[in-house]
């Protein structure tokens, strides 16, 4: 324990054995609603993700942490990743970045490049979608002319009427250049509230990649879409924003 | 006449206690007992490193956790941030002092703490917590 005198110094008035640092572990890890110390496999902040949201999360907090003005997200609070902003919507309560888990998909491993799964399935029905994105990287394309314009959709994925069947609904695009470079976003806000209600019903997203002149599909490599092959700090993520009905603090 | 002398005596010793602390040097609080000194905001810093979180806690590098602490007795006025009922309990605990108990000192404002994660899924969480941060403290 260390202890502010009141003179600017801070002192350090108490050692703790053990069993103390674990019932203080215990403590903060009650306060914090979760049941014990997460242990995350890989826990480098160079990823894309983490990167952004330790950005955000500047952004938002003076020193310590402390959520600056009124203890809101505000959409005041810009992060600049790139040449993109991201505006945290207000009534966010909690915002979670998720990995693209398509490779441990059964159906989906077999087209890396094109699907992706974000597991919602901690995401409680207390929770409620304020908004969501999908963050996808693209580099310069040299194969083609810099004005050639590609339309890239996602589509959800759902279940048919076979078990093996599956049906891709469109839930946005986005319109791109060959020489655009940088964070492309796409609004999935529909998909994260259907996967928050329902999660068994997320089978994951899929993504075609449309020559618009020539009216064909092509490889989304090929377009510079960086895909779960690239560098660490331009893979794919996904940005869930949401306002928490209730936050569980147990009486003391 | 007997009431009134007990009355100048607690109105006595209650001054008397006050003038022992209001200009008590605060390099001295750690010699003191706790409670001693007037109600006033304290730290206490957690740090998460010290805990071994450091794998999965990103920021903040540590809990700073304020804490309100000291006595709040007559003249109430010169504590930080008396509410009115504070005064009226502190003269209502100066005539019965066994059977109404002295203003409490406890936060009077807080803030939101920020707390960025992993998740056992490499997932990062940023999640606010409201009114985790003592900004000010005051009797009540």
């Amino acid at each position: 324990y260390y202890v502010d005198n009141g003179i600017g110094q801070t002192e350090k008035v108490h050692e703790m054995n053990s069993r103390d640092k674990r019932e203080l572990q215990h403590e903060i890890l009650t306060l914090l609603g979760l049941h014990q110390r997460p242990k995350p496999k890989s826990s480098t902040t160079k990823d894309s993700a983490p990167t952004f949201m330790l950005n955000l999360y500047n952004s938002i907090t003076s020193d310590n942490g402390v959520v600056k003005d009124d203890g809101n997200f505000h959409s005041s609070h810009n992060v600049t990743i790139g040449d993109s902003v991201v505006q945290p919507i207000e009534g966010t309560d909690v915002i979670i970045s998720f990995v693209n888990k398509a490779k441990r998909v059964p159906h989906l491993r077999h087209e890396k490049d094109r699907t992706f799964f974000f597991d919602f399935s901690d995401v409680t029905s207390k929770e409620t979608v304020v908004g969501a994105e999908l963050r996808l990287y693209k580099e310069k394309a040299k194969k083609w002319k810099k004005n050639h314009e590609f339309h890239i959709q996602m589509y959800m994925i759902k279940q048919g009427q076979d078990p093996e069947d599956k049906i891709l609904e469109p839930v946005t695009n986005v319109t791109a250049y060959a020489n655009t470079e940088g964070w492309i976003t796409f609004n999935m806000t529909r998909a994260a509230e259907r996967w928050t209600r329902q999660p068994e019903s997320n089978l994951g997203l899929f993504m075609k990649v449309l020559f618009v002149s020539k009216g064909r599909e092509i490889d989304p490599n090929k377009l510079g879409i960086v895909s779960y092959r690239g560098s660490e700090d331009k893979k794919p993520f996904m940005v869930g924003f949401f306002s928490s009905q209730e936050m569980v603090y147990p009486h003391r | 006449t007997q009431t009134a002398l007990r009355r100048r005596r607690e109105l006595y010793s209650y001054r008397e206690e006050h003038e022992k602390y209001y200009d008590y040097p605060l390099s001295r609080h750690k010699r003191a007992s706790p409670g001693r000194w007037p109600c006033q905001r304290r730290s206490l810093y957690v740090k998460f490193r010290d805990l071994g979180w450091q794998s999965w806690i990103i920021a903040p590098d540590g809990y700073h956790a304020f804490f309100c602490e000291g006595e709040c007795s007559f003249p109430i006025g010169n504590h930080v941030n008396a509410t009115n009922h504070a005064i009226v309990q502190t003269l209502v605990h100066m005539y019965t002092p066994y059977k109404a108990p002295s203003p409490g000192c406890a936060p009077s404002k807080l803030s939101a703490q920020s707390v960025l994660y992993f998740d056992d899924d490499g997932n990062v969480v940023l999640k606010k917590f409201p009114k985790m941060i003592v900004t000010s403290c005051g009797c009540h």
